[in-house]
């Protein structure tokens, strides 16, 4: 029963994939789970569909946790479901956005990375695949996508914890989410959910030059998140990767952009300034919940303003 | 499992170029095996750095050497871990 689950808690790769049976089951003229592929050591990797019928209608990707010790991405993520479909029927805007939308969900980016963090390394961030010739594992899951690849921000020395892998989508978690959007050819957004520091971000990462529609993602992004601020204060930054962070090649939204998706943004989710990837769990309800006033402004926004 | 026990992350309020440069220096220094949780950018972020217990004294050395201020922000990582496990288990049974 999702009522007796608790979304205030970190949660096991298990529990959070037995839950999403139990939502798709109290909601299942809204939720499927569609299973889009496996991981490097062979664990599904399950997207939640939010769907009122239709074929390839024009959708939202939104995807949490790729980089794996992030725990409280993958946690809003879990939250955020579960809101999308207790508030449909309810809430009459994200009623609306259902009616004409389909929301993608994939709430475990990294299976693999995430069961170690719980089983082995708790910082862990990376995949696990095996790289030939080197005794260190795994790839930089943000820094694989075909967007600049093994541009600057990214490393070749495969210990590195930025290291961009062999060569542009070669970790299979980031090729399954390829496949489905490729496929499926119709998606209006590509939303990156991460942690910590608090940044709304748009493209790029692996250029500092303006997209084209920079005045527009940077308008949204402002505009999201000062609705985010409107609930607990949490401050955010907002621009391109490039510009408040630094040069990041090889980026998920980089890519989903250079593919047509133009409302991609990237989420760096709350740091209470003290504990950083080990954020407390009683922190993920107010995270999720401030995030989630953002994301619905941007959903709302590609409803309303199609293209 | 890998243990964390008297890692702390270190938080350094960035307050010139030249110190976004020097922590970037630090970032190249393999053998402390240092882990940017915040990388040094410009001035207006903070630079958050997980160092292992082994790499202390030296890290805390070249911050000082550099009059380089820092707060440490979680004293004993493995501690904070040890918690959260805790935490995990406790509403792990309290589910079932």
């Amino acid at each position: 029963n999702t009522k007796s689950f608790n979304f205030g808690a970190y949660h096991r790769l298990e529990t959070i994939y037995s839950w999403m049976d139990t939502l798709v089951a109290q909601h299942s003229n809204l939720v499927t789970k569609l299973e889009i592929g496996r991981s490097y050591e062979n664990r599904p990797m399950y997207v939640l569909k939010f769907s009122t019928g239709g074929n390839k209608r024009p959708a939202i990707w939104i995807d949490t946790g790729i980089h794996s010790r992030e725990w409280v991405s993958q946690a809003t993520g879990v939250w955020t479901a579960n809101k999308i479909a207790t508030d449909y029927g309810r809430d009459a805007s994200l009623t609306s956005l259902l009616n004409t939308m389909d929301i993608y969900m994939l709430i475990l980016a990294n299976p693999d990375g995430y069961v170690h963090t719980h089983t082995h390394d708790r910082m862990w961030r990376k995949t696990r695949s095996q790289i030939p010739g080197s005794v260190c594992r795994g790839v930089d899951p943000n820094r694989n996508w075909d967007a600049g690849f093994g541009g600057p921000g990214a490393s070749s020395s495969p210990c590195s914890e930025s290291y961009h892998g062999p060569s542009a989508h070669s970790e299979v978690e980031v090729k399954n989410v390829v496949n489905l959007i490729k496929s499926h050819g119709n998606f209006k957004a590509f939303i990156s959910v991460h942690a910590y520091s608090q940044l709304l971000m748009y493209p790029y990462g692996y250029s500092c030059w303006n997209v084209p529609h920079q005045p527009e993602l940077d308008s949204v992004g402002r505009a999201a998140v000062k609705k985010l601020t409107s609930l607990y204060g949490t401050q955010y930054k907002v621009g391109s990767i490039c510009n408040i962070i630094y040069p990041a090649s090889g980026g998920s939204i980089d890519w989903s952009y250079d593919t047509g998706i133009k409302y991609s943004f990237a989420f760096e989710l709350r740091d209470t300034g003290r504990y950083g990837f080990i954020l407390p769990a009683n922190q993920i309800i107010p995270t999720a919940s401030e995030t989630w006033l953002a994301l619905k402004h941007i959903m709302e926004y590609v409803r309303d303003d199609p293209y | 499992d890998r243990i964390f026990t008297g890692d702390q992350v270190i938080r350094i309020d960035v307050q010139s170029k030249e110190q976004v440069q020097l922590l970037r220096a630090l970032e190249t220094e393999e053998e402390l095996e240092l882990d940017f949780w915040l990388h040094p950018v410009s001035t207006e972020r903070p630079v958050d750095i997980r160092v292992p217990r082994s790499s202390l004294s030296s890290v805390k050395g070249y911050l000082h050497d550099h009059n380089i201020p820092f707060t440490v922000m979680i004293d004993d990582l493995q501690e904070l871990l040890n918690q959260e496990r805790a935490e995990m288990e406790v509403n792990q049974m309290m589910e079932r």
